[in-house]
């Protein structure tokens, strides 16, 4: 097993109130590198914790920045795992790896590991199969709008749900839910973010704007090479292999996604993982995956932060 | 807590247009409570139902009668489920 010093278990899954108690114990035994924002509260006033890792303590203004959220849908827990075994590896190989310690010399990472903390409460309360938000939906006894699709990019389009009892409902309008308000107003606040990753499973994918329209984004070609050079990364580590691509080319219509709304809003370098499917437990990934899926995932997450590290714009 | 005994996890895999169509007008029978892990998108591309036990019959007619190939993924996601809190409950002692 692999365990931290506190004694955590990163080979196993936790619930909320063990993974918050966990964020205290990163940032206590990293005081230097890790801190604990809160960038708001979910509709049950859960706080919405981010960790920034940062080695610029006097900067007056932000210093460039990678976004990084895990787990927006609440019953994927394979990503919420990978995102604390992720945070734990940034702590601790940080002045051993050399380029993440290059990375984190001129720029600073934010990781919002439950980033929709109600849903994922619920998965382990109530019903394990949740996915959405708990909001209530005016006029409908189903709760609930997907985050990914809650998002000013594409927004209520045909790939996502008008019926609030479809695990894709959009939500009443853009950013209706606080889980995506939250994030997007601190990115804005902000001001310079340059590259936002958000992390799903189940489908072994990386893809790029564009989910909500046809054309090629701007930046295609760039976003394409780098996510070639991504996945090969991740296959070299356990040989599983990931399709990439634009999000509408490579899997479907998807309208309101977090990736679309970042980079429509400036941020070049925007990705989506879906993590490991191994066809035999779709999102129901025994714990025993969570170490193999977390170590494969952090040589592509590497790649493409040192890419953006060393290409500003 | 909402328990999930007897439900499967049907996993499709087509190379068929018309196939993944008539899986998206699956999904609109509200009546069969179905839960798309993996929604059709197109082909050569896996579509995962959680079914729900009641709907598991009419579903898996429903398939055969189209000539839809499945296989089935998850043979009772309760039983998965039990294994999995037994595994946190392990880790947590």
């Amino acid at each position: 097993l692999e365990r931290s010093s506190s004694g955590f278990d990163f080979s196993t899954y936790h619930t909320i109130e063990e993974i918050y108690s966990w964020m205290d114990d990163l940032v206590a035994q990293h005081p230097n590198l890790v801190s604990k924002i809160q960038i708001g509260e979910s509709y049950e006033k859960r706080p919405l914790y981010v960790l920034k890792f940062s080695t610029g303590r006097t900067a007056k203004t932000h210093r460039p920045a990678i976004w990084i959220d895990t787990g927006i849908h609440s019953r994927e827990w394979i990503t919420q795992a990978t995102g604390v075994w992720t945070a734990n590896k940034i702590a601790t190989e940080y002045g051993k790896d050399a380029s993440l310690t290059a990375i984190l010399t001129s720029m600073d990472i934010f990781l919002e590991i439950v980033t929709n903390p109600d849903g994922f409460a619920y998965t382990h309360s109530q019903n394990r199969m949740w996915r959405k938000t708990r909001s209530i939906n005016a006029g409908s006894s189903c709760k609930g709008v997907d985050p990914n699709r809650n998002w000013d990019a594409g927004f209520g389009g045909p790939g996502a749900s008008n019926n609030p009892c479809s695990e894709t409902y959009h939500g009443p309008h853009p950013f209706s839910e606080s889980e995506t308000k939250s994030i997007a107003d601190f990115i804005l606040g902000h001001g310079n973010v340059m590259a936002a990753i958000s992390i799903h499973s189940y489908s072994q994918m990386l893809m790029f704007p564009y989910g909500y329209k046809d054309e090629p984004a701007p930046d295609h070609q760039e976003l394409d090479d780098l996510a070639k050079e991504a996945v090969d990364a991740l296959a070299a580590v356990h040989g599983t292999r990931y399709t990439y691509g634009s999000t509408m080319h490579t899997i479907y219509q998807a309208d309101g996604i977090t990736i679309d709304w970042t980079y429509d809003n400036g941020v070049k370098y925007s990705y989506t993982f879906e993590l490991r499917d191994t066809g035999r437990y779709g999102f129901l990934l025994p714990a025993s995956q969570i170490i193999p899926t977390a170590e494969e995932t952090w040589p592509a997450l590497t790649k493409i932060m040192d890419h953006v590290h060393k290409h500003p714009y | 807590q909402k328990r999930f005994v007897g439900d499967q996890v049907l996993r499709v895999l087509t190379d068929k247009e018309e196939h993944i169509v008539l899986l998206r007008e699956l999904e609109e029978s509200e009546d069969l409570q179905l839960d798309y892990w993996a929604a059709p998108a197109k082909p050569d591309l896996p579509v995962d139902i959680r079914v729900p036990f009641p709907s598991l019959q009419p579903v898996k007619i429903f398939l055969e009668s189209h000539g839809i190939p499945y296989t089935i993924m998850i043979e009772d996601v309760q039983t998965l489920l039990d294994e999995e809190k037994e595994a946190m409950e392990k880790a947590r002692k």
